[in-house]
């Protein structure tokens, strides 16, 4: 009895109904090959294995689903809070719904909730957003909080100076504790006094 | 500081704060957080040589020195919040694993979730003393996620009311099991039980395999390291071969099947309910997902900040390479990833807590919920989090292989996740299985409820947007 919803590529609400009718459809689509397969007198076991791709493409669908129905509703609940923090997350949660649809076309395409034209309008979209979190990419991997001694990376330390870590670092190779190498008077030597 | 670095946080357009304390969940979580930690960093107990630069013996060696240590620190400072020994545990471990992680995560949870009133009060006070080291020993050489397969035996004897283990073949050898090898005393065996000359399917059985005093194997035992891996290198992953090895029948864990002195089986309510420590790791890796994830794009987005690297336009000086398109395509959904992994992580904990709750009370109606869902995420996560993690890498170009971007270690202590607790295609097809029958069970007009009630709805709501 419902008007027919349309979905909005910028609109988060919109976006998670589109992802549950994908899963509905992939869901619908593999009971109802299993059920086929089963009129064609074949065993329940061969039928679930022959099967078995539509239904972990169901799965996936349905866990795509339930992830991003999550994160949605957690933006939602910090919509009362900062307005900036609300705005990137925003953002975020609809780079990955936008990069979800464009790496899962094929679905979305079948399950006639996009059209082509629409899918080039998603990519010029997800060009955009990422424009968008050009600027806040340090300070949202600052927000997680890890402290140096817990990444242990010379590449991602808080305060930058990647080249001067990694080059105490490499100082420290237990290659390096004596300057010629104990092979080299083993090995090498013996092989150049024969050549 | 690196001004490039500087820069970039002074354009941002938030303050990371306000975000950390929503992660954490409020300022005073983030506050009680960054306490714990600076335990652990200040702390002159835990600082050491590079992993990276020992051999494996001595980086067990140095693993079980900083375990042992972290067990008496959390006494000494009275942290018995399970968050916050998860903090504390995190921060000491880095981004490598330890000997004593499946002590903590499964055993002791599997004995206070599947012991009886009378089992628990015997064996949980050794567990926390640590007298008795346990680990799980579940996987065998020749089976692994399908659990059904498993081939060890335990045959209760009424007359001596014991049971006794088995291994009867090469591929039923315990194969796998963290701190089996050389750390743990104690292991909860999974085995097929046969009584009264009936098999009752696996059941779960606390064996003694080191003596408690001298360490050495017991009788019938035999156990050892099973070789290096690719990750995990600190951890003593093992196999155990059991020949004719008799426990009493108290060393069965019986709070929901059990068999009596007789040797009359009971069975219990729901077969699933001895996966139950599974369900709990799979629960919880969602979240592991999540800061694996968040790590790996917090190295390779500070590093894109800061390389320098060919030229946008010619002549001018080098760009950062957050500024190339095709980087910030790489990294960004990754770090929008990360973010709804990190969420739903919390999603799922307290999903599993809540549901466990009922189960505890009797009420085992969404115990197949739980199961599908738990198992689904947890391949999702997974699978993506593993493919961010080396794209990560790969954005950081040829300084990423190195063992000091910290991210081939990140993601070799990663990809285990794909196999343990349930190999991830075969997850997916349990979580199918529920889809398959909830879509029935809506077809027939049946109300759904959790996640699958989406599958109750009419299909015809939604139209695509016209250009």
């Amino acid at each position: 009895s419902s008007q027919p919803t349309v979905v909005n590529i910028n609109d988060l609400a919109s976006l998670v109904e589109a992802y549950k009718f994908r899963a509905s459809k992939l869901v619908e689509m593999a009971s109802k090959n299993l059920q086929a397969e089963l009129q064609h007198s074949k065993s329940n076991e061969d039928a679930w294995n022959n099967n078995s791709i539509d239904l972990v493409r169901a799965s996936d669908a349905h866990c795509h689903y339930v992830f991003f129905k999550t994160y949605s509703d957690k933006i939602m609940c910090v919509k009362h809070g900062d307005t900036a923090v609300h705005s990137v997350l925003s953002t975020l949660a609809l780079l990955y719904a936008l990069h979800g649809v464009a790496l899962n076309s094929g679905d979305f395409l079948q399950a006639g909730l996009f059209t082509v034209p629409q899918l080039a309008q998603i990519s010029q979209r997800l060009k955009g957003l990422l424009s968008e979190l050009r600027p806040n990419a340090v300070a949202l991997v600052d927000a997680f909080d890890y402290r140096d001694e817990m990444l242990n990376s010379a590449l991602g330390r808080y305060d930058g100076n990647v080249y001067e870590h990694m080059f105490e670092w490499a100082k420290r190779s237990p290659l390096n504790h004596t300057e010629v190498h104990e092979s080299h008077h083993k090995y090498l030597k013996p092989l150049q006094s024969k050549l | 500081m690196n001004p490039d670095i500087s820069r970039e946080r002074e354009n941002a357009s938030f303050n990371p704060e306000i975000l950390t304390n929503i992660l954490d969940g409020g300022a005073e979580k983030t506050r009680r957080r960054r306490e714990i930690e600076s335990l652990v960093i200040g702390d002159p107990d835990f600082q050491h040589e590079d992993l990276n630069f020992l051999s494996r013996s001595e980086r067990y060696d140095a693993a079980v020195r900083k375990s042992a240590q972290m067990i008496l620190k959390l006494r000494e400072y009275g942290i018995s919040d399970p968050e916050e020994i998860y903090s504390y545990k995190s921060i000491v471990k880095g981004v490598y694993q330890e000997p004593f992680g499946v002590h903590f995560v499964m055993f002791i949870p599997t004995l206070n979730s599947q012991c009886t009133a009378e089992q628990h009060k015997k064996w949980i006070p050794l567990a926390e003393s640590f007298r008795m080291l346990g680990t799980y020993a579940q996987t065998e050489l020749g089976h692994g996620t399908h659990i059904r397969g498993l081939e060890t035996t335990a045959t209760y004897d009424p007359s001596t009311q014991e049971f006794v283990l088995n291994s009867p073949t090469i591929s039923s050898i315990k194969w796998w099991p963290g701190g089996l090898g050389k750390t743990s005393n104690h292991a909860i065996v999974l085995a097929q039980l046969y009584t009264q000359g009936k098999c009752h399917g696996l059941h779960a059985f606390i064996t003694p395999i080191r003596c408690m005093k001298t360490h050495m194997p017991l009788p019938g035992v035999v156990v050892g390291d099973i070789g290096p891996k690719f990750g995990f290198d600190e951890v003593d992953n093992g196999y155990l071969k059991l020949e004719n090895v008799r426990i009493p029948r108290e060393n069965m864990l019986m709070k929901y099947a059990k068999v009596e002195p007789d040797g009359t089986y009971v069975k219990p309510p729901s077969d699933k309910l001895t996966y139950g420590t599974m369900v709990f790791i799979r629960s919880m890796i969602v979240g592991e997902s999540a800061r694996a994830l968040s790590k790996s794009c917090t190295i390779a987005i500070r590093y894109s900040a800061v390389r320098h690297q060919s030229e946008l336009r010619p002549g001018e000086p080098e760009p950062q390479i957050l500024d190339y398109q095709a980087q910030q395509y790489k990294l960004f959904p990754l770090l929008a990833t990360a973010y709804a992994f990190h969420f739903v992580g919390q999603y799922m904990s307290k999903t599993y807590h809540r549901i466990s709750g009922y189960i505890n009370q009797g009420d085992f109606s969404e115990l197949p919920e739980l199961h599908a869902l738990s198992a689904g995420l947890k391949a999702f996560t997974t699978w993506v989090a593993n493919a961010g993690i080396e794209l990560c890498r790969m954005s950081c170009g040829g300084h990423g292989y190195s063992r000091c971007s910290s991210l081939p270690d990140i993601y070799v202590t990663f990809t285990p996740t794909c196999t343990y607790e349930g190999e991830n295609t075969v997850m997916m097809l349990q979580t199918a299985r529920y889809l398959v029958k909830s879509y029935k069970q809506a077809r027939a007009g049946q109300q759904l409820t959790g996640t699958v009630s989406y599958l109750n709805e009419p299909q015809s709501r939604i139209q695509p947007l016209s250009v």
